[in-house]
């Protein structure tokens, strides 16, 4: 399908952060990434997925180390972000110990073969996905650090490349 | 910040399509994509957000004239994809109507500053966004092709860019 998977890298050292029962009407992924401009965070993947019921999930990952301040930043804007405006049902919650593995190819516009590809490998390692980000050129996954360097070495040696560390 | 948005990109005529309640366990995005791969559909975006209570969503935006084949290919597995095994908990829904506008630029891996200005500019147009999945070099995301002549337009004055049509 003329797809060329080019590189694997890994960024280790994140955390993902879930903000659990946000509106889903305009405005409100601009109120959280405002927050998270404001306090200088640099964010890595933003991922949301669509909603249910009217609310969805809105996630970032970022380095550990910047995982605080964007909590701070967060907490005071969260009930903002209800659909009343005033509600205990939206949640933050934080995870560390997460590791981004990306697969950078040309023409994946037919993603399906790379990523069931990916996909298979890791989960014949063992290795469950927790987040999926992708564009054309690129099929990003979050995964537990934990299981990083062998998740990096078995799609290295699936794809037949190089692998490529990324520098965080 | 250093970060420079480089162009603007709208592809209409697209279809989200959602399996909900999959097990977030090693092997069922693989089955997914698998399936996807095997009738040779062509998938644009891929996104998936955490889990709650061991399930989670798995969306993917395609061509709406290959939505119908894509459902096809996976009903057939849509009860292999629960926790169990063998659940009704796993349903399938489509949507057609659905635009990607994508902002491309480099150096955005502080990307809460880029992310929060697109927002916001689709909020104050009353754009809603329906699914985001970003890399280092791009931000996508999804909305009702309705308004997408109107936000395409929007936020290239915002970045002051030239807007370029993506050939589907
Ligand atoms: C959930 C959030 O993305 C909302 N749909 C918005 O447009 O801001
Ligand atoms: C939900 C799905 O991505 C699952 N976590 C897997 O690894 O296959």
């Amino acid at each position: 399908e003329g797809v060329v998977v080019r590189g694997v890298s890994l960024l280790g050292n994140q955390s993902k952060v879930t903000i659990s029962g946000v509106a889903d009407r305009p405005g409100f992924a601009a109120r959280i990434f405002g927050a998270l401009s404001e306090a200088h965070i640099r964010v890595d993947m933003i991922v949301q997925n669509v909603s249910h019921t009217g609310v969805t999930d809105v996630s970032l990952t970022l380095a550990t180390e910047d995982a605080k301040r964007a909590e701070d930043a967060l907490r005071g804007i969260l009930q903002e972000l209800a659909p009343d405006g005033d509600s205990d049902e939206v949640k933050i919650k934080i995870a560390a110990g997460v590791a981004k593995l990306s697969v950078v190819g040309i023409g994946m516009r037919s993603q399906s073969g790379v990523a069931s590809r990916l996909f298979s490998v890791l989960a014949e390692n063992g290795v469950n996905i927790q987040m999926i980000s992708t564009s054309e050129i690129l099929i990003a996954v979050t995964i537990d650090e934990a299981e990083g360097k062998l998740a990096a070495r078995v799609v290295h040696d699936a794809f037949g490349l190089a692998l490529d560390p990324e520098k965080a």
